[in-house]
């Protein structure tokens, strides 16, 4: 489903340059929930703002479902997400004068998505990451935890193709976190959704199948867990 | 240093009225070292706007140093704040067109402290969290756990009576987590701080002398930590 092919990513020039991806080589099929490691500025978001077509190589090639997506212009890029992918924010990127329910009817207002449904699949996804109350709340009017819940909620509306998700359970308690990761789980299993998951803490790790970590822009390691 | 008398906090009326505190003693005496746990929504960044005197309660009274600041008006909470309150907040709350540097000596520019000097002791402060290297960076190049780490190093670069912090290694790895607990250990022990820390973390929160559980806007518990 996706395939980074020697991908760099480049910013600046001369001393300020920075290789935040510096020659990466990654495939994920279809069906599989891949968690993604690695310290603070280790490239991670900058490898997801790729795989979810936010973003696009300085050098090497990225593939989503075979097309070379990274040689795509904006909009057609624009296309892809909206209709296969996806995408949580390590910063949720909310709408800020928008009500919780609004925020996760927008990826099917895209979809042209008729106004009685989108309000219908919008609740029943607020519902599953437990906000049901919240619908009516713009993000100023929620706690930090619930806005990622809303970030999430808006990310599996659309039941997409690919889930990239950057630090979903950032904010979130213990419990709250092993529901939203039953949540995902349920997902992969039951409906095929492919997810990419960035998170530091190995036991929201653990409930992937497979582990990538980075390190200085680099895949340092990519290990699949034993069947248990 | 800290003092809530039978605080409450509510937002909206009739149907719609959500008590964010309910009813909340707690005091926090100087050089204490504090963890607030407890689940999302729970009212602990509410009670943490108190506590740094951003935001005043319905019902009830806060004691800052033992003056009434709940009963202040919006300058003079200010000018507290900036004279003895360092906060970080869950979401960074950085300025966007402004570099790290900029964004860590706005403290000191608050309190009328000379170019030089601000550069150095801000350059100090980035170089404590780990960010030598990034401080001509804005946030939007710097990555999550790298502009969480700015906003530590503002709320500290200008060594205040009490550090309010919410959720300060939400998006960091383990390790970095634990250099910036190491960092926040030493002020307290060396220099007295007073920290109020929320995290979701047991083993961030086990740094502190003492956690805190919120629970629906109430403290469901309050325990010392036994001497090791
Ligand atoms: N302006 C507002 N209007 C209505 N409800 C609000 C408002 N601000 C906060 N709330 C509600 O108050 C409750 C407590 O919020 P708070 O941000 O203190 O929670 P929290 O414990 O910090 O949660 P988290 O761990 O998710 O950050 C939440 O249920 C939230 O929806
Ligand atoms: N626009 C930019 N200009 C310069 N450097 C940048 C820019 N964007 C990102 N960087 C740098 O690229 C590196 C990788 O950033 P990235 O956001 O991918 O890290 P990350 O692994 O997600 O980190 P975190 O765990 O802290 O979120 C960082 O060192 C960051 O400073
Ligand atoms: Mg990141
Ligand atoms: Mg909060």
């Amino acid at each position: 489903l996706v395939r980074f092919e020697q991908v760099w990513k480049t910013y600046g020039s001369g001393e300020a340059r920075v290789d935040a991806l510096a020659g990466v080589d990654l495939t994920i099929e279809r069906g599989e929930f891949v968690a993604i490691m690695g310290p603070s500025g280790s490239g991670k978001s900058t490898a997801m703002n790729i795989i979810g077509c936010l973003d696009t190589p300085t050098r090497g090639r990225y593939f989503f479902m075979d097309v070379d997506a990274g040689g795509l212009d904006r909009s057609r890029r624009a296309l892809l997400r909206n209709l296969y992918i996806g995408f949580v924010f390590q910063g949720y990127n909310l709408l800020a004068r928008t009500t919780a329910v609004e925020n996760v009817e927008l990826p099917l207002i895209y979809r042209g998505v008729a106004a009685r449904q989108r309000r219908k699949l919008a609740l029943e996804a607020l519902a599953k990451v437990g906000l049901t109350g919240r619908e009516g709340h713009t993000p100023a009017e929620l706690s930090g935890g619930q806005q990622q819940r809303v970030a999430i909620a808006r990310a599996i509306v659309t039941n997409p193709t690919l889930l990239v998700a950057d630090e979903p359970t950032g904010n979130l308690d213990t419990a709250r976190s092993q529901e939203i990761m039953g949540l995902l789980n349920a997902l992969n299993r039951e409906q095929g959704l492919t997810i990419a998951m960035v998170t530091h803490e190995a036991d929201i790790a653990a409930h992937a199948g497979r582990i990538v970590t980075f390190v200085d822009g680099k895949i340092a390691s990519d290990e699949a867990k034993l069947e248990a």
